[in-house]
C-alpha cells in the first residue's frame, strides 16, 4: 500500500505541475509535498503556489482568483490520474477574470474527449463554450423546473432572459 | 461509462417529475438565484450514496424531500434515478445500461436499487470504487469547496487523493 | 445601554425587512430576532430568510445568491442606521444573476448620496454602472499598478483588455 | 465626511508609490486575478488600525511590506495614508482635511500620524468611533465574509450590530 500511494503521489505532483503552469503561466512554479515523507499514509500533504514570479509565500496571501485556480489545478491532477466518467462545477468560474474563464473553458474542452463535463455557471463567456444548455427557472413560486435552451438561438433575440439566465 | 439521464422527483425544490439528458460532452446549467441548479448537484451526490448531510447543505437527510410552498403540500417521497452507459466496461458489471436509484420516504425508511433491483448502499459503493465518484469524489467541485481544499479542513485533500491513488 | 441597545434593535430590523424585499420580491419574508431578549447585550441574533414563498428554511438551505443578499441586506440595515462614511464590496456581486446584479447596484446607487462607494469587481453590469473606473494591473511582475480606466471610451474599443478588465 | 485619497507605497504588491483618487460618488476597482485589488481594500483596513492578521489574509503582521519579486528587492517600510474631507464635521476635530497615515518599519516598529502628527492607535480608533469604519466595520465587505455572517463565526453579526448601534 506504502509504494502504491508514494508512485501515485508521484505522479499527481507531476499532473498538478502541467496544469497549474497551464492556467497561469509557464515560468509560474508549484508543488506538492508529503509533511513527513517516511510515513506516506499519514502524512499531511502540503501544497506551494507562487504565481507571477513572487516571492514564496503561504496559500493565504493568494488572491481570489489564484485561490481558485490552485485549488482547480489540484483537482485536475487526481482527474488525470484517474479519469472519472463524468466532472461538475458549480459556479467555479465566478472569481476568474476573462483571460482566465478562457483558460478554465479550455482546458475543459481538452478534458471532455474523456468524460462529460456539466458546469453551473452565471459568465457568458462559460455559456458559450459549453455544447448544450439546460435552463432552470421557477415553474411557480418554490417549484423548479428545467428546460433545454439553445444558446445560440436565443443569443441574438435575448430570449434567454426568460429562465433569467443571460 | 457515459452519463446519459438523471430523473429527480420530489427531491429538493423539484417537486414535479424531471428529467435531464446528458447527450452531449460539456452540459451548461444556467438560471437566476436560487431556481433549484445546485440542488440537481446534490441529487447526483445523494444518488451516488453520499451520507453526510453537511455535503447536501442540509440540517437532516429528511430535508432533501420537497416540503412543499404556499400553494402546493410537501411530498412524502424524494426519489433520484441516474443513468450510464456502461460502453468500456468500467463498471464491474455485464449490464450495458446501469440505472442507480435512491429513495426516501416521510417515515424515514430509504431504499436503493440497482437496475431495478433492491440492494444496499454497500453495493452502490463497491461498484464505484473504480470510477472515483464516490463519496469524497473529486470530480464534484463547488465554489466552496476552494477554501476547504487549500486550507485543508478535516484533510480534505487527502481524502480526495485517496479516491485517485 | 440596554434600552439604547433594543432600540437600536428594532430600527436595524426595520431597515432589513425593507432591504430585503427590495432585493428579493415584496411577499418575500425575513426576520432578525434575539435568542434570549431578557438578555439583549449577550444574546445571539437570529436571522430568518424565506425567499420565494418558500417554507421556513434554515439559511443552510439558501442558494449561493440568495445567502449573499441575505447577508448583504443585513450589512445595509447596520448601514441604514449609522451611515459610514464610505462602503466597500469585494466581488460581492460574483454569484448574482444578472436580475440581482441590476438590483444590487440600483441599491448602491440610492446609497451613494449619503456616503462613497466603492466597489471591487469583474461583473461588466457593475463595471457600466460606477461613476469611474480604476484598472489595477501588475506593472513588471509582482508588482501592482493603478490608472483611471473610462470606460466609455474603451467599451467599444475594447482598449479595457490592457488592464485585463472587461 | 468624504474619503478625498488614498497614498499606499511599500505596502503588499504596491513597491512604488500609488495614489488612488476618490473624487466620485461610485468607484469601481477592476484588473486581472492577483494584480492587486483586494491588496488595496487591506491597505484602507490597515490604515484605519486593523490588528487582526486574519483580516488582512496574513500570517504575521510583517508580512504586509512588499516582500519583493525575482527582479526587485524587498521594501524596508509599508506606508499608508488615507485623507478625509470632514465638509460636515462628523469627526470631532477642527480640521478641515483629516489624514491618517500608518508606517510599519521591517525591524517591527510601527507609527501611527494624525495630520502629520505621531499619535497612538487609541486616538485613531476614539476618532473614528462615531464613524462606523474602525475595525470590526460593517461599511467593508468581500465576498468570503459572507458565510462567516450567515453561521456567525465568532459572534460576527454581534460585534458589526454593536458598531452600528
Ligand atoms: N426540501 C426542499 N423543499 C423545497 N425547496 C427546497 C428544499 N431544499 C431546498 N429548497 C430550495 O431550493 C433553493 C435553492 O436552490 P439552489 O441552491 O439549487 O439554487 P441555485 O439555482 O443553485 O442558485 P444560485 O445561483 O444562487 O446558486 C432554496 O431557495 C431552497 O428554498
Ligand atoms: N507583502 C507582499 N509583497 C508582495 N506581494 C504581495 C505581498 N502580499 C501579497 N502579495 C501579492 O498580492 C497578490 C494578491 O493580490 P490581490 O489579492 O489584491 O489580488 P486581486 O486583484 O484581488 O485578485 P482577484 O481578482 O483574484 O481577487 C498575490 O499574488 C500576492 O503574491
Ligand atoms: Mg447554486
Ligand atoms: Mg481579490
Amino acid at each position: 500500500a506504502k509504494e502504491r500511494f508514494v508512485t501515485a503521489f508521484e505522479q499527481i505532483r507531476a499532473h498538478f505541475v502541467d496544469v497549474f503552469r497551464s492556467l497561469f503561466t509557464e515560468e509560474d512554479f508549484c508543488d506538492i509535498f508529503l509533511e513527513n515523507p517516511e510515513d506516506p499514509l499519514e502524512s499531511p500533504i502540503q501544497i506551494v503556489a507562487r504565481p507571477k514570479g513572487k516571492r514564496p509565500q503561504t496559500l493565504q496571501q493568494l488572491s481570489g482568483g489564484e485561490k481558485t485556480l490552485t485549488a482547480t489545478a489540484l483537482l485536475f491532477s487526481f482527474y488525470l490520474l484517474k479519469p472519472a466518467p463524468f466532472c461538475i462545477f458549480d459556479e467555479v468560474d465566478a472569481p476568474l477574470d476573462d483571460a482566465n474563464i478562457e483558460k478554465f473553458n479550455k482546458i475543459i474542452k481538452n478534458f471532455s474527449l474523456n468524460s462529460q463535463f456539466i458546469v453551473v455557471t452565471h459568465n457568458k463567456g462559460t455559456m458559450a463554450s459549453v455544447d448544450v444548455i439546460y435552463g432552470v427557472y421557477m415553474d411557480e413560486p418554490g417549484v423548479s423546473g428545467l428546460s433545454p435552451v439553445d444558446f445560440r438561438k436565443f443569443k441574438h433575440s435575448g430570449m434567454i432572459e426568460t429562465v433569467g439566465a443571460s | 461509462m457515459k452519463l446519459t439521464t438523471l430523473e429527480i422527483k420530489g427531491f429538493k425544490s423539484f417537486a414535479n417529475d424531471t428529467v435531464v439528458h446528458f447527450n452531449e460532452r460539456v452540459t451548461g446549467i444556467v438560471g437566476p438565484n436560487g431556481s433549484g441548479k445546485s440542488n440537481i448537484i446534490d441529487a447526483i451526490r445523494w444518488v451516488l450514496g453520499e451520507q453526510k448531510t453537511s455535503e447536501l447543505r442540509l440540517d437532516s437527510m429528511s430535508s432533501v424531500i420537497f416540503n412543499g410552498t404556499k400553494k402546493r403540500k410537501g411530498a412524502n417521497i424524494a426519489r433520484v434515478a441516474i443513468t450510464f452507459d456502461n460502453d468500456r466496461g468500467l463498471l464491474p458489471t455485464e449490464f450495458q445500461t446501469l440505472t442507480i436509484s435512491r429513495t426516501l420516504y416521510r417515515t424515514g425508511q430509504s431504499e436503493y436499487k440497482i437496475n431495478g433491483v433492491t440492494c444496499r448502499l454497500k453495493d452502490i459503493n463497491s461498484l464505484l470504487i473504480e470510477t472515483g465518484i464516490g463519496s469524497d469524489t473529486y470530480a464534484i467541485i463547488a465554489l466552496g469547496m476552494v477554501d476547504d481544499i487549500l486550507s485543508d479542513r478535516d484533510q480534505a485533500r487527502r481524502r480526495m487523493m485517496e479516491q485517485a491513488a
